[in-house]
């Protein structure tokens, strides 16, 4: 029996030494890999050890999440209590095709329509939309002193919108301060994101005019990139956290947002404040 | 009593206060009491850095020590811990001494990059030890 405990003992460190890798030390030894067995995290990451992302993502869209992180955690990682929203994750979909469509007639401009698909297939199940918005960044040449008066129409193409006239979101801003403009699509995606839709095909175009020099006529809207879709989602699964259990207090989205109406919020160059808390609201 | 102690009378004096400290000795907390460690690693250590934007480094952390005796007012822990030690002191040493493990944890907030190239900001419950109990 001691020439057998040997053996075992070696054959064990044996298999120790060819488990380098920490992976196998996550994974059962019965060789299945039980989903339930790893938190969604190490599945993921344990399925994807050492390759490397097939796409890259835009170097924006990058900068404008590492702001967000910075926002919401400290350098350790640890989100940080004085945030006040209810997500407890952010996705950012580059827009998978473009093109762009001749104006379709003279209304709109000489501004093309453009036409966006982006596809959520990263979005699971679990994963509860509570706001979403386009996230255009300006280029630094379109920096200008004058307000610029902007109307933006936006329409969902795929999945069959419901024959809605196209929402319009009359709003201004000028430009020399602002990188970046979200427009709020909550209303137009809630329920496509809740029918578990996960491609979404949009035009969009924007019209604008200056305000000192209307005669001037529409001018061309300087968006140096095509916008990025953020969705802004509670995950309800056990693994996530959910800090909005400690405040008690229930959060509905907005029940009933005007029809077609899309909001726009033009965010400072830092983008730090991703999303205001008003002043008011009292924490408990 | 100052005229009652005399020198001869000091011997068994200092035994007996000897004895105290030797008495008092196992009420004290053990060398290496149960306690807090950290354990920092970056991503890259785990190969996923090319996967996790942010944060660089993460600290998980970890328990590690002897629990004492007396663990009821130091680590919250229940009746039962100490029931468990009379057990295996008393009755049975085959029943194991209570452990040091995490009794209180605070999530992480990860950065990735997906697939598709999408970016995804969660924040995931209890990825870090904030205390440690015996149990």
């Amino acid at each position: 029996s001691q020439a057998s405990m040997g053996e075992s003992q070696i054959g064990a460190s044996e298999n120790l030494e060819s488990e380098a890798d920490p992976w196998s030390l996550l994974l059962p030894t019965d060789g299945n890999d039980s989903p339930g067995l790893l938190p969604p995290l190490f599945k993921v990451l344990s399925d994807r050890r050492g390759e490397t992302p097939k796409l890259q993502p835009d170097s924006r869209a990058l900068y404008y999440m590492k702001k967000l992180y910075k926002t919401y955690a400290t350098k350790e990682g640890v989100p940080k209590p004085s945030r006040s929203h209810l997500y407890n994750t952010v996705r950012l979909f580059s827009p998978c095709a473009q093109q762009e469509q001749a104006p379709s007639n003279q209304a709109t401009g000489p501004l093309p329509m453009t036409d966006l698909l982006f596809n959520l297939d990263r979005v699971t199940v679990m994963e509860h939309l509570l706001k979403s918005v386009l996230l255009y960044t300006l280029n630094n040449s379109a920096a200008s002193s004058s307000t610029v008066t902007c109307v933006c129409d936006l329409v969902v193409k795929e999945p069959m919108s419901s024959g809605r006239a196209p929402p319009r979101a009359p709003y201004s801003f000028t430009l020399k301060r602002h990188r970046w403009i979200e427009i709020d699509v909550t209303s137009l995606l809630q329920p496509l994101v809740a029918s578990s839709e996960r491609s979404i095909h949009m035009s969009v175009n924007f019209t604008c005019t200056k305000d000192q020099a209307p005669e001037d006529g529409v001018f061309n809207m300087p968006l140096s990139v095509p916008p990025s879709l953020i969705l802004y989602l509670n995950d309800t699964s056990t693994q996530a956290y959910h800090s909005w259990q400690s405040l008690q207090s229930t959060w509905r989205p907005s029940q009933h947002p005007s029809q077609g109406s899309v909001a726009a919020h033009p965010v400072k160059e830092e983008a730090s404040e991703v999303e205001k808390s008003p002043r008011h609201r009292h924490r408990r | 009593g100052q005229k009652a102690i005399s020198s001869e009378a000091k011997g068994p004096l200092l035994t007996a206060s000897f004895n105290l400290s030797e008495y008092f000795k196992q009420f004290l907390f053990p060398q290496n009491e149960c306690e807090l460690h950290d354990f920092r690693l970056s991503f890259s250590q785990l190969k996923w850095d090319n996967w996790i934007v942010a944060p660089h480094r993460y600290n998980p952390r970890y328990c590690k020590g002897d629990c004492p005796r007396a663990v009821r007012h130091r680590y919250g822990s229940p009746v039962h811990t100490m029931v468990q030690n009379i057990i295996y002191e008393k009755l049975d040493s085959s029943v194991p001494r209570p452990s040091c493990v995490p009794g209180k944890y605070s999530p992480l907030s990860v950065l990735t990059i997906e697939p598709d190239g999408s970016i995804a900001y969660k924040e995931y419950e209890d990825m870090i030890a904030t205390r440690c109990t015996c149990r």
